[in-house]
């Protein structure tokens, strides 16, 4: 009997359980046929999933156990400050699978040289070097689903009015991270810290994202969704 | 609020419609 409980896989943390569940679907870019291919249709497609990805991000945020017990006004600013980094680390997620290719969605993939004729080269690499370092580590969906809940939690905004509460969501997620690596990953008791310490690499890739679609904003040239120009306005 | 409407409006009514 006891070699048979040994040998039963640890129970899933209820956090990751819920975190799991939570994940949202898939998305397409469906880049706009009547557009000719390269930058222009590649960036209205871009824009147009992000502004999608916000609303599923938002949906995503409210089944996060913890968040909607934050008053209306900090869950705002969480949402405002941290969004991009959701959203990069899900695109870092898709694309690891894949070698030296950015799945911004599951029907559009650039790889170097589709992104340089897309004008997105800069903002690949970037991306690309996040995608490698969670290659490196072998991230787990259970560690994606934790990591990309820490990084809202994570929000270092400064409009944050509760800065207990956000700290108290925190560190329930924070808790749940050590719990599953110390249930599953006993043998790597660093594990949990390797995956915080990507932390600061997503929000420089978020904040290179930031600055491309800023520019793409001033550019004019692109059509950009309400939602999307209002959360990165949030972020200016 | 006045700036961060749909923002505002998704979290509070959850639905993703007529955006």
């Amino acid at each position: 009997i006891a070699t048979a409980t040994s040998k039963k896989p640890a129970p899933i943390n209820p956090m990751v359980s819920h975190l799991l569940v939570a994940e949202p679907e898939k998305l397409y870019a469906m880049p706009d046929p009547a557009l000719p291919d390269g930058p222009l249709r590649a960036t209205s497609a871009l824009c147009d999933l992000a502004d999608r990805e916000i609303v599923v991000i938002i949906g995503w945020a409210k089944n996060i156990p913890g968040f909607p017990a934050l008053s209306l006004a900090d869950q705002m600013s969480v949402l405002q400050s941290a969004w991009l980094e959701v959203l990069v680390l899900g695109v870092a997620w898709r694309s690891l699978p894949c070698e030296d290719e950015v799945v911004f969605a599951e029907d559009f993939a650039l790889d170097e040289e589709g992104a340089r004729a897309a004008g997105l080269w800069e903002l690949s690499a970037a991306l690309l070097q996040l995608v490698r370092k969670y290659r490196a580590l072998r991230l787990e969906r259970e560690e994606y689903v934790l990591l990309k809940a820490l990084a809202l939690a994570n929000s270092d905004s400064v409009h944050i009015e509760d800065m207990a509460a956000v700290q108290r969501l925190r560190d329930v997620l924070h808790e749940a991270l050590l719990e599953y690596e110390g249930s599953r990953r006993p043998e790597e008791p660093r594990r949990a810290g390797k995956l915080l310490l990507t932390l600061p690499l997503l929000r420089q890739t978020a904040a290179r994202a930031l600055h491309h679609f800023y520019g793409i904003k001033l550019g004019g040239k692109v059509p950009m969704h309400k939602l999307f120009l209002e959360m990165l306005e949030a972020m200016m | 609020t006045e700036r961060h409407k749909i923002l505002h409006r998704l979290l509070q009514e959850g639905s993703p419609s007529d955006i």
